[in-house]
């Protein structure tokens, strides 16, 4: 089969931070990484998912290092907004596979799930592009975790006699 | 100022499914794709948050042709997972910007917000990488979404004087 994936990323320098219960309409998303941008902070991953609902759930990762800065501005935005709560985590790290046209293969992602449910490792937050699948889970995994997904997808490839050495 | 966004792309031909309340423990996520796998279904973006609660949401896009078989697939899982419910959305598109490195500039993602803010349009669903940035909106706005994007980000590097003509 083809081998697709040609990477296995990995990022501990990494903070979750989530706001709760914002409202679900135009300007929002707008306001909140404006803000963000204004203090110059730089986000990572966005991601936002949907209910059909008044309000919705906005994270975003940023370098531990912005932690602190980032949390004082968007509080301020999210108590303006009336949001519900704003979580914070410095206990994830970001694990990714990364590969040209990774995701017209149905099953890679799926394949990258399985070698860490193999683990027991739960993912927190899944983002994706064509040429990347990213997982936030808890930093005390990460080094299991490249390792699963290395084995699964980067050694492979041996053949049969390489693998006696 | 650096133009970092070297295009806007969109995509009409975007189904959006929710498992919502799934449990939120390991090998969720791998019996998911792997059964949407198994169908030889091929998913686009999958984006998942978490706010450290028992349950969460796991959504998906595929191409709407691939609707029927994979609300059949799904449905199947959600309901051996216990899951809460499913959602299907046939009136969602999807518009991105990319550029290498874009993610690497704060305030280019806000840039998108605004534009897309500015019309009015609400952003159900974001997932970003460090070359792409993906909104899900209605499927109505969706032009009126890719011209503001591009006046935004690609028709400031016109100079004054070309604006005339
Ligand atoms: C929640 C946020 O994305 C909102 N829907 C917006 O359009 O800005
Ligand atoms: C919800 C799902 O991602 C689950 N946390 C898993 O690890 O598979």
């Amino acid at each position: 089969k083809e081998v697709v994936v040609t990477g296995v990323t990995h990022d501990t320098n990494v903070a979750k931070v989530v706001l709760v219960g914002v409202p679900d309409r135009p300007g929002v998303a707008a306001r909140i990484f404006g803000a963000l941008a204004a203090e110059r902070i730089n986000v990572d991953m966005i991601v936002q998912t949907t209910k059909e609902e008044k309000s919705t759930d906005l994270l975003f990762t940023i370098s531990r290092d912005d932690l602190a800065r980032a949390s004082q501005v968007v509080r301020k935005v999210a108590q303006e907004l009336g949001a519900k709560d704003v979580l914070e985590d410095q206990t994830v790290a970001k694990v990714s596979i990364v590969g040209a046209g990774m995701m017209m293969n149905p099953g890679v992602a799926a394949a990258m799930f399985e070698a860490l449910a193999e683990c027991g490792i739960n993912i927190q937050v899944i983002s994706t592009s064509e040429i990347k699948v990213s997982c936030l889970i808890d930093e005390s995994r990460v080094v299991e975790a490249v390792r699963a997904i290395h084995r699964r997808f980067l050694e492979d490839t041996l053949s049969p006699a390489d693998e006696g050495q």
